[in-house]
């Protein structure tokens, strides 16, 4: 699963 | 399972440890911008700072998952310039900005292969043997 914030980070489930 | 923190270069920032036990959950960015982890083992809603920080847990009713959790799946990998997407050459996952496309930078490294379960039993054990050995070397003697 990939979230990507209004900032441009990316949090990855891995 | 974890989660990791990258920047739109691909750059490691911080990793999120939700609960050794495992099991079922899901990601979501608030609208401050902390990351809420929501277990299906547990019900409860964990929210960390992006530095990593623990700062709160709720709990929620198995029947009534967080609706924003539904949201944001799979399909949320674009901002601005940045997506973020699986490499077909390399099959890594990498982000993309306009035709420059670039793998995440391995992250934590002593998180992932030292700190879990079996690093931990395996250096201990490691330990154990050298003492053993060192102790029947000595018996001989």
């Amino acid at each position: 699963q990939v979230v990507v914030t209004e900032s441009g980070d990316v949090f990855v489930k891995i | 399972d974890r989660v990791q923190l990258y920047d739109c270069n691909g750059k490691f920032k911080a990793a999120f440890q939700p609960d050794s036990a495992g099991g079922v959950f899901k990601i979501a960015a608030s609208p401050d911008q902390s990351l809420e982890i929501y277990s299906v083992r547990t019900n409860t809603v964990d929210t960390f700072a992006l530095d990593g920080t623990f700062l709160r847990r709720r709990s929620v009713d198995d029947r009534d998952m967080p609706f924003d959790f539904l949201k944001s799946g799979p399909s949320v990998k674009k901002a601005g310039l940045c997506e973020f997407e699986i490499d077909p050459i390399s099959s890594q996952f990498s982000v993309r900005k306009g035709t420059s496309i670039k793998p995440l930078e391995p992250g934590d490294w002593i998180l992932e292969n030292l700190l879990n379960y079996w690093g931990i039993g395996g250096t201990g054990a490691l330990g154990i043997g050298l003492m053993l050995v060192s102790t029947l070397r000595r018996d001989k003697l």
